[in-house]
């Protein structure tokens, strides 16, 4: 991935010094989001760039268990220039990521179940409160499908761009494409569609296809393959880094 | 599956001349959930009983692809014994089966981006004012994860139970307990865990364990094979249970 997008300084508008945020999303669950959005996170630190890591999806929030990362986000008192107090979310630091995870704060095997107005109360506080500090990138790994939660996070982050996960799986097109649609429709630029687990079993090219018909980038396969999901499992995705399966993602 | 579960006409509380209504949920999307109902609800029928499928994944409605099912569900009159008219939704009939989905009312490309109280409008009108006739099974494909939608789906319905399916990964496994949690905060039994997607890549047994340490019964495995996913792909997944694959979800 060259993602050289100058985004202007798209952070500023929810008040961040984040050059560009990206969001990662799929209009199906279980195609690799995640595992993209970390891999594209460890991707672009490893090109030297400072990021960020937002885990939006807030029903399944894999990213602190694929990081390996168990801290706690801490909130700490900051000095306003007008002298007053105001508290500010720490995000958790791991592998020189910053990260932040409903993960952090809920027990591993609890179910989230609250409806959209306390979702979007808490994302808000996830984005405009937390101290990310300067960053380079603010990837953020989006709640799968079109719902409320995907909705509001677009229409609140003045993202860079998108990028679309999607495995060849007919269904699972069909839902990438919904996806597009739904941040074509909030004027979010299109960075690519990724086609995940190719090989044998789930079939190729279907989203590179897409992605034409779509006219949209087409950044590249990744197959289907035990390794990416044992550094997944095994709480260690920034292996995949430093092996030559960097080669594959990129 | 021999779910024989004597379901006290569990439709009866919304109206319903159902015997059972099954769920069929995942913490995780993309893990088979649509086509562990769809087979379920084939396996069903070829047992020899009356069975409607109720696709409530209402962001990814995959059955009328999978089933090949294109027809629309008919608005008609219906005189009530008082003499006053109502309108009653008539489920589009294919292969024997009695289907509802969203999928059928939105072209396929279409992004449904609603929010919480439209939905569940939506799902109301899908359950109560449609015209299911005497059924012994409604197998209910729920909305993954463990949100709005699942969350009132549960409350609203009087399910006879859930079936909970995972694939073999850690965080497929994390979500999927976490919508056992869910079910059961709501009161809704667990009939038990379906492990999808077993063999070499995704692994196997993570499943099996987890239905031991929550004390529920585990239903079995299906391995990942092209199979399942090329007759998901060309719109008939009826043709699984007419071959010796049958055995293989039995
Ligand atoms: N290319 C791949 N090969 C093998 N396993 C993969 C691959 N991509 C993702 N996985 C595994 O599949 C599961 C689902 O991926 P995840 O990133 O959690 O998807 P999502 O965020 O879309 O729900 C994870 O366990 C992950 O390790
Ligand atoms: N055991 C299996 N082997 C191979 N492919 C499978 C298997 N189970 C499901 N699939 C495929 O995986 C994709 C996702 O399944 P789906 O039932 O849509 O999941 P969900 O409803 O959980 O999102 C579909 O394309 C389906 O054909």
């Amino acid at each position: 991935y060259t993602l050289n997008i100058k985004g202007p300084e798209s952070g500023a508008k929810v008040g961040l010094h984040v050059k560009n945020m990206i969001a990662v999303g799929s209009g199906k669950g279980g195609v690799g989001k995640s595992t993209v959005a970390a891999s594209l996170a460890y991707g672009l630190q490893s090109l030297g760039a400072k990021v960020g890591l937002l885990d939006a999806d807030v029903y399944g929030p894999s990213i602190p268990h694929m990081t390996g990362s168990t801290g706690k986000p801490e909130v700490r008192e900051h000095l306003n220039p007008n002298g007053s107090v105001v508290q500010r979310i720490h995000p958790v630091e791991h592998d020189g990521l910053k990260l932040m995870s409903i993960g952090f704060l809920v027990p591993e095997g609890e179910a989230i179940i609250w409806r959209g107005p306390m979702l979007h109360k808490m994302l808000t506080q996830f984005v405009a409160e937390t101290e990310w500090g300067e960053l380079d990138y603010l990837i953020v790994d989006m709640p799968p499908g079109t719902g409320d939660v995907a909705l509001t996070l677009s229409q609140m982050l003045s993202l860079a761009g998108a990028v679309v996960v999607c495995t060849p799986q007919k269904v699972a097109l069909l839902d990438a494409v919904k996806a597009i649609g739904m941040y074509q429709k909030v004027n979010i630029p299109i960075l690519g569609m990724v086609e995940n687990m190719t090989g044998e079993i789930f079939g190729r090219g279907g989203a590179e296809q897409a992605a034409v018909d779509q006219k949209i980038p087409f950044l590249g396969e990744v197959p289907i393959e035990a390794e990416v999901r044992i550094c997944g499992d095994e709480r260690r995705m920034k292996d995949l880094f430093t092996e030559e399966s960097k080669s594959k993602v990129a």
